[in-house]
């Protein structure tokens, strides 16, 4: 464990922190893609299989838990809690997450560390996870106007992968035989995404206005 | 073979 993935585990505690907060406590999911949320819940399931079968350390596992707990609680929210699935526009949300789902499985059976059903899965969820903001990111730009705490969340989610880069740089003068180049590239992608969404989010706050996205 | 060591990143 080092710092900087430390800090990416924390901020991206606190992206999940921050949306919780806003569903539970404004009882409206208006504003979030359900199908990124979905496709989170997909990669958390995904990647960690080995949940039960290797552990790593307690930390590891408790932070496994709640992020598969989360991104099923905020699933089931916003497709069956009655007051907050009212808040839920399909009609913005409209993206075909199905692709990204089914381009990621193939990609991951083509290129994976090794071709066992494990490593399959587990590259597939970090290939899916370097694309499962764009409904989020489309959904925002459609609505234009975007409410503080789910500007806040993207904002931590997109800056998680940030600090795993500099980890993995870290990682790779500082351990030898270090080489995760599938999470490596798809983190580059994943944070490249964002990189619009980063620059708005920064002239909003300079001229301290609301942030719009331009459609 | 390279035993593929856990995937100790979350």
């Amino acid at each position: 464990m080092n710092i900087f993935r430390f800090a990416g585990d924390m901020t991206h505690l606190i992206s999940i922190l921050v949306l919780l907060l806003k569903v539970y406590a404004t009882k409206s999911c208006s504003g979030i893609s359900l199908k990124t949320q979905e496709l989170y819940g997909i990669v958390f399931l995904a990647r960690y299989l080995d949940l039960f079968t290797d552990f790593i350390s307690v930390y590891n596992t408790v932070m496994k838990l709640v992020f598969i707990g989360s991104s099923l609680a905020i699933v089931w929210c916003m497709r069956f809690h009655r007051v907050v699935k009212r808040s839920y526009d399909r009609d913005v949300d409209t993206f075909r997450h199905y692709f990204l789902v089914g381009g990621c499985f193939l990609l991951a059976l083509f290129v994976h560390e090794k071709f066992s059903f494990r490593e399959v899965f587990w590259a597939f969820s970090i290939y899916l996870e370097a694309v499962a903001i764009l409904p989020q990111l489309i959904l925002l730009q459609r609505s234009g106007n975007v409410d503080n705490l789910t500007g806040q969340y993207v904002l931590f989610l997109g800056a998680y992968r940030g600090f795993y880069i500099l980890n993995w740089i870290y990682r790779y003068f500082t351990e030898d035989q270090f080489s995760r180049w599938i999470s490596c590239v798809s983190g580059l992608v994943q944070t490249a995404l964002y990189a619009d969404f980063f620059y708005y989010y920064f002239i909003s706050w300079k001229n301290n206005a609301k942030l719009k996205l331009p459609a | 073979n390279v035993e593929t060591e856990a995937h100790d990143e979350l």
